[in-house]
């Protein structure tokens, strides 16, 4: 499981 | 994408339109949080400024300029057009204890210790606590326009959207952001209330007024 920031995410 | 992202997008979206709407139509920006606009605006400009940088795609683009652009449009509005309809008198909410509080947290969580991360971070915490102003408001005068509802509830939908998409993206793509999923969480659990009132008021085609 990666632990990571969505940056498509608004 | 999937469908409970863009549909909680869409939401959003409609969220901002209902309350330019409602600006509009009455003329006025009674019953809207100044400083849960004013936080808005800070959660936009400092979680959107990566557009200048960052290039993910053409929809990404366009929301995020959208977003930061309506947000400031509307605390034009309230300031300056509609000034005299707003009363600070009962929009008491004491930001200061949201913002340092979301500061500290935004320091200690983050995926990186730089300053764009921290300051993502920061809109992150900010986003989850901002519509308190609002809320608070709403406790106060105990009774809010059916639009100003319409608003509030198209602006948790948004949030509470968010939750499918994470439990999706969890299982189709092995991904998780526990910063973006705590806060949402917090965030839609605060709407818990509100959205009690709401189906069992509005939607019934009542006022909505919280009982006393």
């Amino acid at each position: 499981m990666d632990q990571q920031r969505a940056k498509d995410e608004l | 994408m999937n469908l409970f992202r863009l549909f909680g997008d869409l939401s959003h979206l409609a969220s901002i339109f209902i309350l330019l709407h409602k600006i509009r139509t009455t003329r006025s920006c009674r019953g809207i949080s100044f400083k849960t606009q004013a936080l808005y605006v800070a959660v936009f400009v400092s979680r959107y400024l990566d557009i200048l940088w960052e290039w993910v795609s053409l929809y990404n683009f366009v929301m995020k300029v959208f977003f930061i652009a309506s947000s400031c449009f509307i605390l034009y509005l309230m300031k300056m057009k509609y000034r005299p309809t707003h009363d600070p008198s009962i929009d008491t909410f004491r930001v200061e204890f949201l913002v340092g509080p979301c500061a500290l947290l935004a320091l200690i969580f983050n995926y990186k210790f730089t300053f764009t991360e921290v300051l993502w971070s920061l809109s992150i915490f900010l986003e989850s606590l901002a519509i308190l102003p609002q809320l608070f408001m709403l406790q106060r005068t105990g009774e809010a326009e059916t639009i100003t509802t319409h608003y509030l509830a198209a602006l948790g939908a948004y949030r509470a959207l968010y939750i499918p998409n994470w439990i999706y993206r969890y299982f189709s793509e092995g991904v998780v952001d526990p910063i973006a999923v705590t806060a949402g969480l917090v965030q839609t659990a605060l709407y818990a209330d509100f959205f009690y009132v709401y189906f069992t008021t509005v939607i019934q085609g009542q006022k909505f007024e919280l009982p006393a």
